[in-house]
């Protein structure tokens, strides 16, 4: 089972 | 002061067109070098990046940097009054400007529409996106993206992207069965637009949403071909370009726990 990521844990807020 | 025409009115159309399912309120920010957005969609799953430059636009004019806020689904619906050959002036007036002109010229300068756009505040999360070397960046025909995306939601909510060597592969799985899709890597001399290159540091295999993919693929108007940069437990990059810029997707994966 996989679950969908979000794009937050790949990039960070500037 | 911001004044941007654009003589290919239509591309901004179809722009609107490749955003505003994702995306609901965004700030255009207006520089010096051009027009860009950043935009995530609500669930933080996928985002938008798109640039216009200022070189593509006859004249471009904007003295400060400044940001329009703005309700892409009522500009969309305003977009819609402008002719396909229209030429499309946005104007503004400076950084407290609460609502953003529009004019759309048909081709023979004899019909004239204007319209105002009210301006909204928004308070936006901006991701500093790293400069990434992709372990397989695949160039191929948007069509064929895009056909790939429909025929697979048939069969299941997400697809598993495999490149290796020469071949990149869409798989998916659900309930009623599974389908998978190999392109091989071609090179058409005569038809560059139609061939399919895959360039691959080492292979890699990701699963994304298709729900997702499909709303990137509103972008397949805007060229013929589309870019796809995939690394290892990294988002999806789906990349659009034209003349004047870009609109970039970028989709997070799903990953074993």
């Amino acid at each position: 089972v996989s679950s969908q990521k979000s794009l937050l844990s790949f990039f960070g807020k500037s | 002061m911001f004044e941007a025409r654009l003589i290919q009115g239509g591309l901004l159309k179809k722009l609107l067109e490749s955003v505003k399912e994702l995306v609901t309120d965004a700030n255009f920010d207006c520089s010096e070098s051009g027009i860009a957005l950043q935009a995530m969609d609500n669930s933080h799953v996928a985002l938008v990046s798109l640039l216009l430059r200022s070189e593509g636009f006859d004249p471009y004019r904007c003295d400060r940097g400044f940001s329009l806020g703005v309700n892409l689904n009522s500009l969309n619906k305003i977009l819609k009054c402008a002719g396909n050959d229209d030429i499309i002036t946005l104007r503004a007036d400076d950084n407290s400007a609460d609502s953003l002109s529009l004019s759309f010229e048909n081709p023979n300068n004899d019909r004239i529409g204007e319209y105002e756009l009210k301006l909204m505040d928004i308070d936006q999360e901006h991701l500093s996106i790293p400069e990434t070397d992709y372990d397989a960046t695949i160039i191929m025909p948007s069509a064929e993206f895009q056909r790939i995306c429909r025929d697979l939601t048939v069969v299941s909510e997400s697809v598993t992207i495999d490149v290796s060597k020469d071949t990149i592969k869409f798989t998916a799985e659900g309930e009623l069965g599974s389908g998978n899709i190999k392109l091989k890597s071609t090179s058409s001399i005569d038809k560059p637009e139609e061939s399919v290159n895959i360039e691959l540091g080492q292979d890699v295999s990701l699963q994304f949403s298709l729900k997702y993919l499909m709303n990137f693929t509103k972008g397949t108007p805007l060229s013929e071909q589309v870019i796809l940069c995939l690394s290892e437990k990294m988002p999806l990059l789906v990349e659009y370009k034209m003349d004047i810029g870009y609109i970039r997707y970028y989709l997070a994966p799903k990953i074993g726990d």
